[in-house]
């Protein structure tokens, strides 16, 4: 907990993939 | 080089080059330290980077030569310092963060304008009981109001830009703010007064260009209109 690494390059993956903008 | 010794230099406030060595250097530092590392530069290191950053967006002529470089500098750090959970969660407890951000939204520097674009569309997704998005959208309307042009002006003249790179960042940032918005009134007007600025004969010539990464967020764009209108 609060070690958590890479959110950032995480999420602009998902960005870049369109995997963030896929509906639950 | 310790967390500490960088805050100690940060504190003089250097310039020109000295700064950007100095900024370089901590980019490095904060990519490649454990985040206990990162905390040790903590709320004061972050303090300082956003204290120069808005010192270089207010005194362009006092940062004559070096501060566009120095500024797209302090962007790649910020993208470190909140690459783990206690700098982000710092960097969002910062009124300053998201607003000087927004700041270096800047067509006549395609290069930084998206490192900026692409590091405020993951803040825009992030799970957060704030409705980041909200607040990017809120620190864009805010600029555009002080600047006196349309909220989504820069952006759209970013799409216009020949780098692909840009074109495709915009097109990120524009469909995390869309995508976040839980009513569909809210969806359907930003969408609107996007299209109604220009981006309907952006998206025309921009279907022309064979980019697989701009192929992704067109068909994000398209997908999530289609279900709006759906709905509506």
């Amino acid at each position: 907990e609060g070690d958590e690494t890479g959110i950032m390059d995480d999420l602009m993956e998902a960005l870049q993939s369109g995997a963030a903008f896929r509906r639950k | 080089r310790s967390a500490m010794m960088y805050i100690q230099e940060l504190r003089m406030e250097p310039r020109d080059t000295q700064l950007l060595g100095c900024l370089e250097s901590l980019r490095v530092s904060l990519n490649n330290n454990p985040v206990s590392w990162v905390q040790n530069f903590g709320d004061e290191g972050l303090a300082l980077l956003l204290n120069i950053m808005r010192k270089i967006q207010e005194e362009k002529d006092e940062y004559p030569n070096m501060g566009v470089k120095c500024q797209h500098e302090i962007v790649r750090c910020l993208k470190a310092f909140m690459n783990n959970k206690y700098g982000l969660k710092t960097m969002l407890t910062s009124a300053e963060g998201i607003p000087l951000l927004v700041r270096a939204i800047n067509p006549r520097v395609p290069h930084m304008m998206v490192d900026v674009v692409k590091l405020l569309s993951a803040i825009c997704i992030l799970e957060h009981p704030d409705n980041l998005h909200e607040r990017v959208l809120e620190a864009i309307t805010e600029e555009a109001e002080k600047q006196d042009i349309e909220r989504f002006q820069p952006l759209l003249s970013g799409m216009n830009k020949p780098n692909i790179g840009l074109k495709n960042g915009c097109m990120q940032l524009i469909n995390a703010l869309i995508s976040r918005g839980e009513e569909l009134d809210y969806r359907i007007h930003i969408r609107s007064e996007l299209l109604r600025l220009g981006l309907r004969d952006l998206l025309t010539e921009i279907r022309t260009i064979e980019n697989e990464e701009l192929r992704v967020q067109l068909s994000v764009f398209d997908d999530q209109a289609e279900d709006d209108s759906e709905e509506l």
